[in-house]
């Protein structure tokens, strides 16, 4: 005979996401709504004092969301937080004449460039704890692996969805640029098609 | 409106780069697993004139794993002792009646065998075998056959030195 086992009592938080406010743009007052979807708190009220070890949330080949926690290792922050390097910035060249710089180690016919990256503006991007979609994250598909997937970065080629659960697709945002303007699309929206698999695939999985 | 969509969100900002999707059953169709096609479509790309298979990625949704595990009350249940136990008493139940059965056979047979004459079945089967050729003379093949009478072999006197 085997003692019966008596389920274990879920435990539940009283905390609610609640709204907040915010000044952007140095003077407009704007009440964020904090959602949460697949676990993960979208546009939630940034603590009072900024934990540089703050968890932030990673994505599996499958689109996943996974919290990752930055821990410091012999005085080095391991896994923290993403750097985006230049992706999302704008680069801006400038040209100076002698007559501008005035430097001791330039001809005065010389014309000196210098490329500016100029950051983002992170006023909503600041409001997205899940890393974001670069070039650097693109996978490679194909026989040879020599196909990049831009613009996504998740799903992975071939992943597997199941039912009931929520997966992030993720894409480079700048890669939506308008050939004639240059400009980032502002709106994207995702579609989701029907494919017919061919037999040699089919029912392949794990073979 | 996109061609070929079974499925289109809602236009949404492109800041983050990211949509949330949950996998509902109705997109399977009935079917266990199903393959399709995600992709992206910028505003300024007009619906006819996008393709979603041209930057798209190809994965599959699927029901659940085809490897079935116990889940957790299902273990439960079982520590409990609670066990869907009919295939249990189905295996059981076949070697029973099997056995059953060869019982009662021989005590059918043990008490019926004064009363079993097969000598007429085993008869015929041993008449079989046991066949007759009959006269070398009289088989059709031979019967034209001019064969010597048996005679006696020639004897001879025995001489004084024989005896």
């Amino acid at each position: 005979a085997r003692q019966g086992i008596r389920p274990k009592e879920k435990m539940t938080t009283s905390e609610e996401v609640q709204n907040w406010k915010r000044t952007i743009y140095k003077s407009i007052v704007e009440i964020v709504t904090p959602t949460v979807i697949a676990g993960v708190t979208f546009s939630a009220k940034p603590e009072e004092t900024p934990n540089p070890l703050k968890p932030w949330v990673s994505l599996g080949h499958d689109g996943k969301a996974k919290t990752i926690k930055p821990k410091i290792d012999k005085g080095q922050t391991k896994k923290g937080t993403p750097d985006y390097s230049t992706y999302f910035k704008t680069a801006s060249a400038h040209t100076y004449s002698y007559d501008e710089l005035k430097a001791h180690n330039m001809d005065p016919n010389e014309v000196f460039e210098e490329v500016e990256f100029i950051d983002e503006d992170d006023t909503y991007v600041s409001l997205n704890p899940i890393i974001r979609c670069t070039p650097h994250n693109y996978f490679f598909k194909g026989f040879a692996k020599d196909i990049s997937s831009e613009p996504f970065c998740t799903p992975y080629h071939t992943s597997r969805w199941k039912v009931g659960e929520t997966y992030f697709v993720t894409w480079y945002t700048r890669f939506f640029e308008h050939e004639h303007s240059g400009e980032v699309a502002d709106e994207v929206r995702v579609h989701l098609s029907y494919v017919k698999e061919s037999y040699a695939d089919k029912g392949n999985y794990k073979r | 409106d996109v061609k070929g969509a079974f499925f289109s969100y809602d236009w949404i900002k492109n800041v983050d780069g990211l949509q949330a999707v949950e996998v509902k059953e109705d997109w399977l169709q009935g079917e266990f697993e199903r393959s399709i096609v995600v992709s992206v479509q910028p505003r300024y790309i007009p619906e006819d004139e996008f393709d979603p298979l041209q930057n798209g990625v190809v994965l599959h949704i699927t029901k659940g794993s085809r490897v079935f595990k116990p889940t957790k009350e299902q273990l439960a249940l079982d520590e409990a002792g609670i066990t869907n136990g009919q295939w249990y008493y189905v295996a059981l139940s076949i070697p029973t009646v099997v056995v059953i059965f060869f019982v009662f056979m021989y005590f059918f047979l043990y008490a019926n065998g004064n009363n079993r004459d097969f000598t007429d079945v085993t008869r015929n089967a041993l008449n079989k075998k046991r066949r007759v050729l009959g006269k070398f003379s009289e088989m059709k093949r031979f019967k034209n056959m001019k064969n010597h009478k048996y005679t006696e072999l020639p004897s001879y006197k025995k001489t004084s030195k024989q005896n």
